[in-house]
């Protein structure tokens, strides 16, 4: 479940 | 938010920062790619599409509005205000050979075929090398200002550091993405042979001049 923690990142 | 993060976040805001006084001190862009500039714009508009439809926090979404205003003022600067001193001539590398491979990669490698999720993918291919045209230019004409120099280390620095904070999340909270830190590697890895010539001869006083 990588799709959604990755976008706390800019 | 881990401090490796965080100071990979800082190197990028600092590398924004040092090049808009750069410009705006100097009235002059001279030395400065602006290909590479419109392709960092490129890469931060379709990255930042999620701003309105995903929010994480006050410091993520104030983040993204900086680097996406300070990408457009850096192009004003370039292509309106001081167009005169932008040095042309010299910033001929072929923004298509980079924008259609980008493009056409992150169709075909994503983790979702969805439009938002197509244009992330997108971005973090380009923005992996959009560098090259400013080091093209720094290439072609054999050296750089100390200016333009600590602005490429700081920016170098950003992906380094974000890096090893992929390397402490996956030990720390078990996260990983391969897209992004493949295409983090090879961003960081274009910066090795400049990192050598900044540490070399920039910290020494030096200007940057390639070895003929």
């Amino acid at each position: 479940g990588s799709l959604v923690e990755t976008k706390d990142e800019l | 938010m881990n401090i490796f993060r965080l100071g990979g976040d800082l190197a990028h805001l600092l590398a924004i920062i040092i090049l808009l006084l750069k410009i705006w001190t100097t009235r002059s862009c001279a030395g400065i790619s602006g290909k590479s500039q419109i392709l960092f714009a490129l890469t931060f508009t379709a990255r930042y599409l999620d701003l309105f439809t995903n929010f994480v926090s006050v410091y993520n979404s104030v983040m993204k509005v900086v680097y996406l205003a300070a990408a457009y003022a850096t192009l004003y600067l370039m292509y309106v205000k001081f167009k005169a001193t932008y040095d042309h001539n010299h910033d001929t590398f072929r923004l298509e050979f980079l924008i259609l491979p980008a493009a056409g990669l992150a169709l075909i490698i994503n983790h979702e075929f969805s439009i938002i999720e197509v244009m992330w993918t997108f971005s973090i291919y380009l923005e992996a090398v959009a560098i090259l045209p400013q080091l093209f230019m720094v290439s072609k004409t054999g050296e750089a200002e100390s200016i333009t120099s600590h602005y490429l280390f700081a920016l170098g620095s950003y992906r380094a550091l974000y890096i090893v904070n992929w390397v402490y999340r996956y030990y720390s909270e078990g996260f990983y993405d391969m897209i992004a830190t493949l295409a983090g590697v090879v961003q960081t890895v274009l910066y090795c042979d400049f990192f050598y010539l900044y540490i070399t001869k920039v910290l020494k006083g030096k200007k940057l001049q390639l070895p003929a």
